[in-house]
């Protein structure tokens, strides 16, 4: 019986109250699809990830769809204004989003985008870290473990090696992204546990 | 314990998407 919606998915976080639980959740879910679906034509066209098992590429969508959006939304959150804007387009204050419910996890998605943010990434540099946010070995349930192995390491190779041509002077940001790797885990925790907590099924 | 990808529906998304939503197609 959750009232607020506090995440950027939605096209507000208010609810109405007269709306019943299986409509709240229809309208969410279709204001999410869009952008799984994006993540999953990114993942097609990683090179190399067709070739995973059937199996594998779902696992490592439905594990690491969630870090892929927060690296690709990181635009949704206003570190300065401490905004957020949701689908609608309308920006909701960090402030106005704690009253309506939202918790710790709001604060370590802006902390995390002020730190991706401060890299200053190029559109490429942020896809190919993207590609290694979403090909990582240790997810649970995958079959072949050691070809999904073999991609991460051929991303991150490739991350490497972009990093260090764009920045010569710079290769710290190359190990600060990768310690960027265990912050969105943090995340994801953080959000599956909101998630449980909120009972999408009506 | 329950999944929280599977409470969103999301490996029901991602399959469709990954098939090239050939489940839409056929319909």
């Amino acid at each position: 019986n959750r009232m607020h919606l506090v995440c950027p998915m939605n096209t507000s976080p208010y609810v109405d109250p007269q709306k019943s639980g299986h409509s709240i959740w229809e309208e969410f879910s279709m204001s999410f699809t869009p952008a799984v679906r994006e993540v999953v034509e990114f993942a097609k066209r990683i090179p190399g990830f067709k070739d995973l098992s059937q199996h594998d590429q779902v696992s490592l969508l439905k594990a690491g769809t969630f870090e892929v959006l927060v690296v690709r939304f990181t635009s949704l959150f206003d570190v300065k204004e401490r905004k957020v804007t949701f689908l609608s387009g309308r920006k909701y204050s960090v402030d106005a989003l704690r009253s309506l419910g939202a918790g710790d996890l709001l604060n370590s998605m802006f902390d995390f985008t002020e730190k991706l943010q401060a890299l200053n990434l190029s559109e490429e540099e942020m896809s190919l870290f993207t590609a290694v946010v979403l090909v990582s070995a240790d997810r649970s349930g995958l079959e072949n473990v050691n070809s999904v192995e073999a991609l991460q390491e051929t991303l991150i190779r490739a991350l490497r090696s972009l990093i260090t041509k764009n920045h010569p002077n710079e290769i710290a940001i190359f190990t600060k992204l990768l310690l960027k790797l265990p912050d969105l885990r943090s995340l994801n925790n953080m959000h599956s546990e909101q998630l449980l907590a909120f009972k999408v099924h009506p | 314990f329950s999944d929280p990808a599977s409470n969103l529906g999301l490996e029901d998304i991602i399959r469709k998407a990954l098939m090239g939503n050939m489940e839409e197609k056929q319909e």
